[in-house]
């Protein structure tokens, strides 16, 4: 799950 | 605000197709509609949903303004709305309650309620313009069947998109399923066709329990989109009329 948080982060980060 | 709607079944499923992802969101209301962002509670999805102003008749607003709304209160109040009924959300500025009526077309019915706005602090989600590798159209009761079928099997669902077409994977502890679809164009029936773009091959893992979740905005459209990149948030889109949309974001499944 924190891998799958992570990627969020990082899309929605840009 | 001032917003009028044809058909209070497009609010009541929209709002019943999000309510178990989000609880408390705030509708960001400007002159081009009535926006929401809002990620689950696990932060591994996200819900997207644009009202554009075209799908209202009469819409107004003066000012911007976010009406934090509690999902569950939201959906008690819209159960007294009828799916034909008119139904109109008007707000002040700086309001305290977001006003709902919802109008018989039949008979002098009308009906009225306040539900309270909690202030709600939510960042800004910046959503970027992706280019995906792989955008797959497909009817959505076909998607919904799909994802339900795999789900009594397991818990994950692979995703592999080639150009042989799109095919949907499981494994568990009773067994093993997948469903495979090619590229079909259905002359009698465009709703019915499986339209496949590729730029390069993909294969992710995603969760089931949201995808099913997802699948309650079936109702919304004929057709859904999924868009997929390696190693970035599938996209599964449900359009509404005047170009509003229904967008669901998750995080794919990442093994060591």
């Amino acid at each position: 799950k924190i891998f799958q948080q992570q990627i969020f982060k990082f899309f929605l980060d840009g | 605000l001032e917003a009028r709607l044809e058909q209070a079944a497009m609010l009541k499923r929209v709002v019943d197709a999000i309510k178990d992802l989000v609880q408390d969101c705030n509708f960001d209301c400007n002159d081009s509609g009535i926006a929401l962002q809002a990620m689950d509670n696990s932060h591994v999805a996200l819900v997207s949903m644009m009202l554009k102003s075209e799908s209202f008749s009469p819409f107004r607003c003066d000012r911007n303004i976010a009406l934090g709304i509690n999902l569950t209160s939201l959906t008690k109040v819209l159960r007294a709305a009828q799916g034909d009924d008119i139904l109109t959300l008007k707000a002040e500025d700086a309001p305290d309650v977001v006003n709902l009526t919802f109008e018989s077309p039949e008979s002098d019915r009308l009906s009225e309620y306040d539900i309270k706005l909690m202030d709600i602090d939510q960042e800004h989600l910046g959503i970027p313009d992706t280019e995906y590798a792989a955008t797959i159209t497909l009817p959505s009761s076909e998607f919904s069947r799909i994802t339900r079928d795999l789900s009594a099997l397991s818990e994950s669902v692979a995703i592999e998109c080639t150009k042989e077409g799109v095919k949907f994977t499981c494994t568990g502890d009773i067994g093993n399923g997948s469903v495979s679809l090619r590229q079909h164009t259905n002359v009698e029936n465009d709703a019915k066709s499986v339209d496949i773009s590729l730029t390069e091959p993909v294969a992710l893992t995603f969760s089931l329990k949201y995808l099913v979740n997802f699948c309650k905005a079936a109702g919304l459209s004929d057709r859904v989109r999924l868009c997929l990149s390696n190693e970035v948030p599938l996209l599964v889109e449900y359009g509404l009329s005047n170009n509003s949309y229904l967008r669901f974001y998750l995080a794919p499944k990442i093994g060591d």
